[in-house]
């Protein structure tokens, strides 16, 4: 259950 | 010209065996401080950095940072030619698209030469801050592992919730639920068995176990495996790597629909 988050949604391309 | 030897050639080994299942091509980030690699999962949910520093190696030549695409899987194949206790070196020149891996037994009396195509890689690098974590936990690595291999048994998702009482893991599944907590235990005389929690906020997370699960990969590098969490925001999994660095996993959770 649950909604799966992705790593992108917190860290940005640098 | 690039070249770095490592006399405990079964690190690297344990290094892509750590990595493989997660990431199947990466850019390997070579410079004077040492060689290193950030890959994502195909889904982008989770994150692999991992550091080797030059200090590490018994000799390090880099003389210009550069990266080096490689497919993880070809890279794990052509290590499987490397005996355990074989010395391996790694080359590369400027502007040519191979790499050469060589294994020396440590009686010399058989070397490998492996040639091993480049590829070019197309990948964003993302900027992650040091952060402050609201709970951080540090326990036998072996401990974590077998926790995930047998939540994973009954369901498919890990909640970790760090509180005073401790750690404790717990999953939900068709056949039934299972939780399991271990609290701080730091006075035991060997510190590879400690379970020490540092904790300024309760936190309660929701991880997929797939990830969680394949990060355990990285177990024979570390005896202690460091957890740190914060409410919203991805877990940091980290085995440090004796004298070399570390391989840290990034891993977003799950939040509730």
């Amino acid at each position: 259950g649950g909604v799966q988050l992705a790593i992108t949604d917190y860290y940005r391309s640098s | 010209m690039f070249e770095l030897r490592l006399v405990q050639g079964s690190l690297l080994k344990r290094v892509i065996d750590a990595i493989k299942d997660l990431v199947n091509d990466a850019n390997f980030d070579c410079s004077s401080t040492g060689f290193s690699l950030q890959a994502m999962d195909s889904s982008h949910v989770a994150l692999v950095a991992l550091l080797l520093r030059s200090e590490g190696f018994e000799h390090f030549r880099c003389d210009r940072t550069f990266s080096m695409g490689m497919s993880i899987a070809n890279m794990a194949k052509m290590l499987k030619c490397a005996s355990n206790d074989d010395i391996i070196t790694i080359k590369a020149d400027d502007g040519t698209d191979t790499v050469t891996f060589m294994f020396e037994s440590p009686s010399q009396d058989k070397i490998s030469d492996i040639e091993m195509k480049l590829m070019d890689i197309d990948s964003d690098h993302l900027g992650i801050p040091d952060a402050e974590y609201e709970a951080i936990v540090r326990m036998p690595s072996t401990e974590f592992g077998s926790i995930c291999t047998s939540l994973s048994t009954i369901g498919d998702t890990v909640t970790i919730a760090v509180s005073k009482q401790g750690v404790t893991f717990s999953t939900k599944g068709d056949i039934g639920s299972g939780n399991i907590t271990c609290r701080q235990n730091s006075s035991t005389e060997k510190p590879e068995e400690a379970t020490i929690i540092e904790m300024k906020e309760p936190v309660v997370l929701t991880f997929a176990l797939k990830y969680i699960t394949t990060f355990t990969k990285a177990t024979s590098l570390s005896s202690q495996v460091t957890i740190s969490l914060s409410s919203d925001m991805p877990v940091v999994v980290e085995y440090k790597i004796a004298e070399m660095g570390h391989i840290r996993y990034y891993l977003a959770p799950k939040i509730e629909e």
